[in-house]
């Protein structure tokens, strides 16, 4: 289940969006024990002025980003674009679910939540 | 009994998650052993974010590295005689099994816990002990030895003495066990044998990346 897009551009400023994946809908309630889905997030929107600029509350952008928006706002160049909008912070999970053998088995995966996002 | 490989965004994920196989539909559904449970939410995000700061790759429970834990029971289990083995002056012994064919080769075991549940007659135990050797056709070595403790779960520690610590594990590891009781005669019975394996993925587990 992904987050709608909003109203103006399709996606608006960059900001973290909302993506749950159920294990239910794809099939794996039998076998996966616990969580019952995970709440992935995902990226999305444009770094453009003025949302690029740090601000309180704002998604974090590095300096190299700024001057990129910057330079593109004043002579836009083919191939040399805006800064991409991608996760900046990232937080792991744990699934607890049955294998082929029937063992109980616990997984722990680094980096699979996106927490905030981050023009780069 | 496996369902058809699966296609798009189910298998997708299921590469992201280092699954290889398509699951099994339905399982054979089984209580889930507390300590699972326990180690399950020791990691849960929310509970670490409460105060509990997690390393990446490592279980803290057990104090050891890794990022897979298995709870693995004796698949023996329900072909064993529930009656007790009387001794009659020899040694009460079984053999227990464990199928470790889900262990991915590039896995390596960090921690392997044998944990049995003896039932026996005698109360006292002092001086029990139970010898653990590969199981083989003919008497194998024994490879670790440890005392009884009385009412508990017997655990041993089996990486180094049988499972070797930077090595795949086999697919398959059967042991033979056989208790010790000094010079009294007891019955014991086998009620439980399970094995906690952690392992480390060195591929889900990546290098932290240097600042330039």
């Amino acid at each position: 289940h992904t987050e709608p897009g909003v109203g103006g551009s399709p996606w608006g400023a960059c900001r973290m969006r909302r993506l749950h994946v159920s294990f239910r809908e794809v099939g794996w309630h039998h076998w996966v024990i616990a969580p019952r889905g995970f709440l992935a997030n995902f990226c999305q929107g444009t770094c453009t002025l003025p949302e690029v600029l740090p601000r309180s509350g704002g998604p974090p952008a590095l300096n190299h980003a700024v001057l990129r928006t910057l330079m593109h706002a004043a002579t836009p160049t083919p191939g040399a674009g805006l800064p991409c909008c991608v996760p900046a912070r990232l937080s792991p999970i744990s699934v607890l679910f049955f294998d082929n053998s029937d063992n109980v088995v616990l997984r722990h995966y680094e980096d699979m939540v996106v927490d905030e996002c981050g023009c780069r | 009994a496996l369902e058809p490989a699966p296609s798009g965004p189910t298998a997708a994920l299921l590469q992201a998650l280092r699954l290889h196989e398509a699951p099994r539909a339905v399982p054979t559904l089984r209580p889930v052993p507390p300590v699972m449970w326990r180690l399950f939410r020791r990691r849960d995000p929310q509970a670490a974010r409460a105060g509990y700061p997690l390393r990446p790759c490592h279980v803290e429970e057990l104090g050891v590295a890794g990022n897979i834990v298995r709870h693995i029971p004796d698949s023996g289990l329900f072909s064993r005689s529930p009656e007790p083995t009387r001794t009659r002056g020899l040694r009460p012994k079984w053999t227990v099994t464990f199928d470790l064919s889900g262990v991915d080769p590039v896995e390596r075991p960090t921690r392997a816990r044998l944990e049995l549940r003896l039932e026996a007659e005698n109360r006292d135990r002092h001086g029990w002990e139970l010898s653990v050797a590969l199981w083989a056709e003919s008497p194998g070595t024994e490879l670790l030895r440890v005392p009884v403790p009385p009412g508990l779960p017997l655990r041993a520690d089996l990486l180094g003495a049988v499972v070797a610590a930077n090595m795949s594990v086999p697919r398959t590891l059967r042991l033979a066990l056989s208790l010790h009781c000094g010079a009294t005669t007891a019955r014991a019975h086998l009620a439980e044998a399970s094995l906690l394996l952690v392992t480390l993925d060195p591929r889900l587990c990546p290098p932290p990346r240097s600042r330039r």
